[in-house]
């Protein structure tokens, strides 16, 4: 994280604001929504409260405006700029101001900038936050659409504002009635996936040439493969030679670590995750509205609790989902499990005797993970071509 | 995604108008360097912030960068 030259903050706690104009683009109360949110994320971690002022000046004054707009930095029509801020200070000084030539929006449903996220940067820096360079902090300078329903403040963020301001004093930082303004569609759903206790931190990440590296699930995405462990993923890509390495919060915040499996209907562009009964189904950032659901609607019996492994043959648009020593193959045409199954893993793929922990199509071929082993298999035949480390992918 | 400028003295021009709004880039217009490419430090500098390969030059993916939508706050300040 940083901060402006010389650190500048509020040496009050109690911070005034005021929304002085509304974008078309969302409803007010939308707005208001996103911007008390946004505030929320701040004083949750600060002694810091903030109460709206409807007229007057107060110390942080909100607008929507396009081009030049009265101070030195005009907007630059949509993309490129999304909006500013300006440090703690007199007059202009904690102002925010958005582009509205951007397409505001409330939530990742649709194309648009999620005006929550932007505000809740903006006040970073209305706070006296500088950018940081952390990969998936808030404060990190691009944009980037997350899903916002379980939205926790990246530990950057809070190590940063609390720098500036301390942690929060005991008794709860904003009046108790304001969250109850959000709307249904934004109160955490009761199957929230995220069921772990809120301040879990990752465990070492593992080193991608370990020779007993294993995985919990692989799947592809949009040309890259994604390899998980724990809260960590390993990103190949065909357009980077380096394998980037992040952790699963940083694009999908309120999806749990610990994947037990994962496949790409590369047609539908959705990456569907599975972890203990339950799955999720995912396009790039954004969870799809309606899950987690349970795996049962796939047709499995209620004895299965749990799956090892998935993987889409996109060529036959079958899915084949693999549970201990057998396998079951989901038909998306039909949306349905085929007949005839389960069947023993072994009898269909020779020389795969064993349970298969992640999978993923590649070209002609499926990839088995066992263990720190790799099988190579090619989907016509179903004939064991070879066998590698489990990390052959990163160039070890 | 981003749409590309069209010819490389676009990006250039692009690249610079960026490092002005964002990096401190200053261009003297009487400026004696022994730089080829007088920005290629603000280049390094806004390479080394994203993580990207430190090279000094307007490569790709420094460009494609460049290009994302963001905030308008400088990421370094004089």
């Amino acid at each position: 994280y940083s901060t402006f030259p010389r650190s500048p903050r509020w040496k009050k706690e109690d911070v005034t604001f005021r929304i002085l104009n509304y974008t078309p683009d969302m409803s007010q109360a939308e707005v208001d929504e996103a911007i008390t949110k946004a505030f929320q994320l701040w004083s949750s971690v600060t002694p810091l409260r903030f109460t709206r002022l409807y007229s007057g000046e107060a110390d942080i004054m909100i607008s929507f405006a396009s081009g030049f707009h009265g101070d030195f930095y005009s907007f630059d029509g949509p993309g490129g700029t999304l909006a500013h801020a300006y440090p703690p200070g007199n007059g202009i000084g904690g102002d925010t101001h958005f582009d509205e030539d951007e397409f505001w929006i409330k939530s990742n449903t649709h194309e648009g900038y999620n005006l929550f996220l932007v505000a809740a940067h903006e006040l970073g820096h209305s706070l006296g936050l500088g950018h940081s360079n952390v990969f998936g902090a808030l404060m990190y300078p691009i944009y980037m659409a997350r899903d916002t329903r379980n939205y926790r403040l990246p530990q950057d963020d809070i190590n940063g504002i609390q720098a500036l301001y301390g942690p929060p004093k005991e008794s709860p930082a904003f009046p108790p009635q304001e969250p109850t303004e959000m709307t249904p569609a934004e109160a955490p759903t009761e199957m929230s996936p995220r069921e772990e206790p809120t301040e879990v931190t990752p465990s070492e990440r593992p080193q991608d040439c370990d020779p007993h590296l294993t995985f919990d699930a692989i799947t592809t995405l949009r040309g890259e493969i994604l390899f998980f462990k724990g809260s960590y993923v390993w990103r190949k890509s065909p357009y980077f030679s380096e394998i980037e390495r992040d952790t699963i919060s940083t694009f999908w915040p309120s999806l749990a670590a610990g994947f037990d499996a994962a496949y790409e209907i590369d047609k539908k562009d959705r990456v569907i995750f599975f972890k203990d009964n339950k799955y999720w189904a995912v396009s790039g950032y954004n969870i799809q509205p309606g899950f987690p659901k349970p795996i049962q609607n796939l047709g499995f019996p209620r004895s299965v609790k749990k799956i090892d492994a998935a993987v889409h043959d996109q060529n036959a648009k079958k899915t084949y989902f693999f549970v201990g020593n057998k396998y079951w193959s989901f038909d998306e045409h039909t949306q349905s499990m085929e007949r005839g199954y389960p069947r023993k893993i072994a009898v269909d793929f020779p020389g795969i005797g064993h349970t298969i922990d992640a999978a993923f199509q590649k070209n002609e071929h499926f990839y088995f993970f066992h263990g720190s082993n790799q099988y190579e298999v090619d989907i016509k035949n179903k004939k064991l071509v070879r066998t590698m480390k489990s990390n052959s992918w990163f160039d070890c | 995604f981003p749409v590309a400028p069209e010819t490389e003295k676009e990006d250039m021009q692009f690249a610079q108008k960026y490092l002005e709004n964002f990096y401190d880039f200053k261009e003297e217009k009487n400026f004696r360097t022994t730089h080829l490419n007088p920005m290629a430090d603000k280049i390094r500098e806004m390479q080394s912030f994203f993580g990207l390969e430190v090279t000094g030059e307007l490569n790709r993916k420094t460009l494609d960068m460049m290009k994302q939508p963001r905030c308008g706050i400088p990421d370094v300040r004089s």
